[in-house]
């Protein structure tokens, strides 16, 4: 690691920062929350402490811009450089500016988190399926008035979950309007607009008027960029034109043609050739968290280091699973010492503390979690079929649209619920499509869709692509999982199975193999398999094939009423 | 065997133009991030501390330290990386 000259640092230990605007990239609570992990990255391993200002002048003053953006060091359009931060002192030292000429995302493609609807603003999720079509990105489709929505589970179809997406028809950001939506159309120095325009500034930022005359009322604010919308070039903020010709040629999608950088751009108008009006594809884009943590390490006095994995080394890479690596830490550490003390939380009760004597029931899990019935009306017993049955803690777990209820283990089959997922495990999806608990380490695994889960008591990894451990890109669920003997952990899709080996977080070879001539006589199509007291359970809608240690089906009968007791 | 298309490369209005030669994208890049200081030096002596500041530059970056502006040094020079130099100034 380096310092700057002088080992330049705060000679503070509460450091406070304001962000002074906002990218139109992503949703501004997504952009304060990204640069609270940032600060978060540090905060960690050293006493230092961060509060956020809203107005006047912090240590640490956070910006986006443009090109000449105001300092002696302007930006260069996308890619090149992402951002720049001065070291710790007065004035301009230890600001952060990002280059609003990047794509700023969470590093993984559009992160849209929508409003409205009936998500409770949960993020897009991308692909879903609409009425047989598969979308991945916001669409207009199914709506009258234009505005763009997304679902925010896989299928629309089955859940029902959706919410809008950013646009100028809905919201604003910045300005004086207090993120009212914008009036179209609007005058402006006598002209007319029809839609967001960057006229009138030199930052290059859309915006629109907020009533019908900007002229009397000066009524403003700006446009967040939808997530379909090109990237610099000279339309920002306005879709790809599909079909557009460029060169006398039609092109249906983005091409790098014409360019000697491989970026792909698309026309954003039917006619590149006539309009010259383009821009850059959305990509997975920067990981604003990512970008801000090495920033904010130069604006709290670290310099560039040389270790490749190093969070200062220079240059930009995207990592799933961040952690700091040691050279950051000694860096940090050499300036302000190590965190001190323990943090303000109280102890967790652990098992062994519990008195053994104790009621006999199961040991409660050692992360207490406080979980409220949430709607006494939901009634399991109404319910066909579920999105995923599972042992939790030796308690048969039925998930639901983001409600679960549990059987307690007990002879006396009290079904308890229905609970809140995200009230215990806050990071899930509305739809788990399985779940299973490791038997050795006791973490609990959640699947939904292409993404996974890890929860270790309260902590959570994820989410994590499933390739992640090996298993194809084809699949579109993971619908069960199967325990076999210590470690290993079969997972079940469509008519195949695949044996995770659950420490090296790898596919066994040999796998996929087909379940109907594994598990001969359950349905080869079942929804979800889960293993209970000894058997194995493959259900398909309102039954379940029971199979024992000799894999020979003992027993078909109903959920409903075999298990859940109804 | 059809003759490999011949692409045209197309000026974009409003593009940050960065077709620059090799050279010029390293000269730059040196510059900036605080390899190459910016007083302007006498030919041969510049040539001397070039070579010496790609050296400095593929340390930094974990390249192997040929001094010459080989394929992995100018494709580190075109990542996207944050803008504080690498030399401490």
């Amino acid at each position: 690691y380096q310092t700057f000259e002088g080992d330049l640092k705060w000679d503070h230990n509460d450091v406070t920062y304001r962000i002074i605007n906002y990218s139109p990239d992503m949703d501004s609570t997504l952009i304060d929350d990204a640069f609270a992990r940032a600060f978060k990255v540090w905060s960690d391993v050293t006493p230092l402490s961060f509060t956020r200002l809203f107005e006047g002048t912090a240590d640490i003053m956070i910006s986006f811009g443009r090109a000449d953006h105001g300092d002696p060091y302007p930006f260069d359009g996308k890619d090149g450089l992402l951002a720049h931060a001065y070291p710790p002192g007065e004035g301009i030292q230890g600001d952060a500016h990002f280059d609003d000429d990047e794509y700023w995302t969470l590093g993984t493609g559009p992160a849209v988190k929508t409003s409205y609807g009936n998500a409770d603003g949960a993020m897009c999720h991308f692909p879903f399926t609409f009425e047989g079509k598969s979308y991945t990105t916001c669409t207009t489709e199914g709506r009258t008035d234009n505005l763009p929505w997304c679902a925010t589970t896989a299928d629309y179809g089955r859940d029902q979950k959706y919410g809008f997406c950013p646009s100028e028809l809905l919201y604003t950001f910045g300005g004086n309007a207090n993120g009212a939506k914008c009036v179209f159309p609007f005058v402006f120095l006598g002209k007319e607009y029809k839609g967001c325009t960057t006229e009138g500034r030199s930052d290059g930022y859309r915006w629109c008027a907020t009533t019908e005359n900007f002229d009397n009322d000066k009524a403003y604010g700006f446009c967040p960029s939808r997530d379909t919308a090109v990237i610099g070039g000279n339309s920002e903020g306005e879709p790809c034109h599909f079909p557009f010709v460029f060169l006398g040629k039609e092109y249906d999608s983005c091409t790098s043609e014409g360019r000697g950088d491989g970026k792909l751009w698309c026309g954003t108008t039917d006619n590149y050739d006539e309009d010259k009006k383009w821009g850059f594809c959305p990509d997975k884009g920067y990981s604003l968290f990512l970008v801000a943590a090495h920033e904010f390490g130069h604006a709290l006095g670290l310099d560039h280091s040389n270790i490749r994995d190093a969070l200062m080394y220079p240059m930009y890479s995207y990592v799933e699973d961040f952690s700091l690596n040691k050279d950051d830490v000694e860096g940090i550490q050499y300036l302000y010492g190590p965190k001190t003390g323990p943090d303000p939380t109280p102890p967790k009760p652990t098992a062994e503390e519990t008195d053994p004597t104790d009621d006999p029931r199961p040991t409660e899990p050692s992360t207490t979690t406080t979980t409220r019935p949430v709607d006494p009306t939901k009634d399991a017993c109404k319910l066909t079929k579920f999105d995923t049955i599972t042992v939790i803690e030796n308690e048969l777990h039925f998930f639901k649209d983001g409600h679960y209820w549990k059987m307690s283990s007990r002879s006396d089959g009290k079904l308890q619920g229905p609970l809140s997922v995200s009230e215990r495990w806050p990071a899930l999806p509305a739809v788990i499509d399985s779940a299973f608990e490791d038997l050795l380490t006791k973490k609990l695994y959640f699947f939904s869709g292409a993404r996974f889960w890890v929860y270790t008591g309260q902590s959570v990894l994820g989410p994590r692509s499933i390739e992640k451990l090996g298993l194809p890109n084809t699949i579109q669920k993971v619908e069960g999982a199967l325990q076999r003997g210590k470690g290993k952990v079969l997972l079940f899709s469509g008519e195949n199975f695949w044996r995770l080996d659950v420490k090296a977080q790898k596919i066994d070879n040999g796998y996929p193999r087909y379940t109907d001539v594994v598990f001969g006589g359950v349905p080869n199509d079942a929804h979800d398999v889960f293993q209970y007291r000894g058997h194995i359970y493959f259900c398909r809608d309102r039954f379940y094939w029971r199979m024992n240690s000799r894999r020979q089906v003992d027993r078909v009968g109903y959920v409903k009423y075999d298990l859940l007791m109804c | 065997w059809s003759l490999p298309l011949k692409s045209v490369f197309v000026t974009f209005p409003g593009d940050i133009i960065k077709n620059m030669t090799d050279t010029e994208l390293a000269e730059t890049y040196l510059k900036r991030f605080g390899y190459l200081d910016t007083v302007h030096r006498s030919g041969f002596q510049s040539m001397v501390s070039t070579t010496k500041a790609v050296m400095r530059m593929q340390r930094q970056m974990g390249l192997e330290e040929t001094g010459q502006l080989d394929k992995s040094t100018l494709e580190a020079m075109k990542r996207p990386r944050c803008g504080v130099p690498d030399v401490a100034n």
